[in-house]
């Protein structure tokens, strides 16, 4: 379902180059649960952005359902984004002028659901992360956990195929945190594709299957949890 | 050194009114290394911002070196802040203008610091959270625990008394969390008084005691770690 080949992803910093992937190749399975773990600034965001449609890699080639993305058009990518794909941002990125079931309630406005609906729906995901007494805040009025936590839910309510989450509890407590792997791992069970970044390792024995990344590069990427 | 008396901190989101803490008492004598730990939306970044001078309580006192802070003169405050207080904010706060050494050089030029030394003194920082090839990134073009870093970088860069952490290694791997937890314990042996939040068990464990919160309330102030 996921199959990259020899990903290079360089950033231009005026005339130095920054290579964040130097010939990445993974390939992920239908129904899967990845992990991803490296140290920081090995190239484990650009990876995740890449695979979820966020970013064009500089080289090589990257498969989406045998599809290569790099010759989608910009509405289907736009689709595939919207409907296939939930991302957990690791720095969140919510709207702020929008309170927290808006934020959650965005995703759904594509999928033609009706606004009762659209609530309905929201409103559930966010009770599963402990959130319905926080609806009408706004993202500034969240303590960090909290925003976490409305991020993971507005990436899971569309029910994507596919979902990735890059460090979706490094600002929870364990048992948020557990919550939150048992949320995955529900979706998982119920043949969802989940791809998560995590430097905990008792997140990553969650998964079935740990990837490794160092300097950009794939270094283990089969090591059973 | 920093005694606080019934703190009550509420805030206000149209006619509801959020009480993050409800009646807070700490003491925490000089020198020493405090962890801060509880669920997430409990009240500890609220008490955080209130320690560092960042923020007033609704009720309550805060002492801090025997000085209520609430009757200091503006001008106090903002020197209390900037020569006593480091502070590692949750989300960073980094300015996304400047580039990463002008973001750790700030606090030095209030110090009446030469540019040479402020230059000299930042690069020394940042080389030991492992950035000194990032020196001329901005904010942006940094992975989320690189800013991490940065904002540690910034923190202890002016050499405070008290150094205030919110949870300095949620986007960390073990390797670099590791390293910081080294320099705070450095800092700390040279007479530094740490305050830390985490949700690790592991980083509440350097520190030599732990301050439970729970509901905007201490459930237990002297854990030994
Ligand atoms: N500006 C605000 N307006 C309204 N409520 C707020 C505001 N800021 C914080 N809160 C609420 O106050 C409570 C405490 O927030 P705080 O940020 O101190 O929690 P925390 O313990 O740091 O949590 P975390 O571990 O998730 O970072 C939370 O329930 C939060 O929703
Ligand atoms: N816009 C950019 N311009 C220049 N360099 C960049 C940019 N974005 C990221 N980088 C660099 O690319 C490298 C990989 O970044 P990435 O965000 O993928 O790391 P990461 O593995 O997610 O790290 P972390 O665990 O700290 O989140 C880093 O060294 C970073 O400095
Ligand atoms: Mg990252
Ligand atoms: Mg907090």
């Amino acid at each position: 379902i996921i199959e990259t080949t020899q990903l290079i992803k360089d950033y231009s910093l005026g005339k130095v180059k920054v290579r964040a992937l130097s010939g990445v190749d993974v390939v992920i399975q239908e129904g899967e649960f990845v992990a991803i773990m490296g140290p920081s600034g090995s190239g484990k965001s650009t990876l995740m952005h890449i695979i979820g449609c966020l970013d064009s890699p500089t080289e090589g080639q990257y498969y989406l359902d045998g599809v290569q993305v790099s010759e989608l058009h910009r509405s289907d990518l736009a689709l595939i984004r919207n409907q296939k794909i939930g991302f957990v941002f690791q720095s969140f990125n919510l709207l702020p002028h929008l309170n927290v079931l808006k934020n959650v309630e965005l995703p759904l406005m594509y999928a033609g659901m009706s606004l009762r609906k659209r609530t309905e729906k929201a409103k559930e995901v966010l009770a599963s992360v402990g959130l319905s007494d926080r609806l009408k805040h706004k993202p500034t009025e969240l303590s960090g956990g909290q925003r976490q936590r409305v991020a993971i839910a507005r990436a899971i309510v569309n029910d994507p195929a596919i979902i990735l989450a890059d460090e979706p509890t490094g600002n929870l407590d364990s048992q948020a945190g557990g919550d939150i792997l048992e949320i995955f791992t529900k979706l998982n069970n119920n043949g969802h594709t989940i791809i998560m970044v995590t430097h905990d390792r008792i997140v990553a024995d969650r998964a079935s299957r740990i990837i490794r990344i160092m300097d950009g590069k794939i270094f283990d990427g089969n090591l059973d949890s």
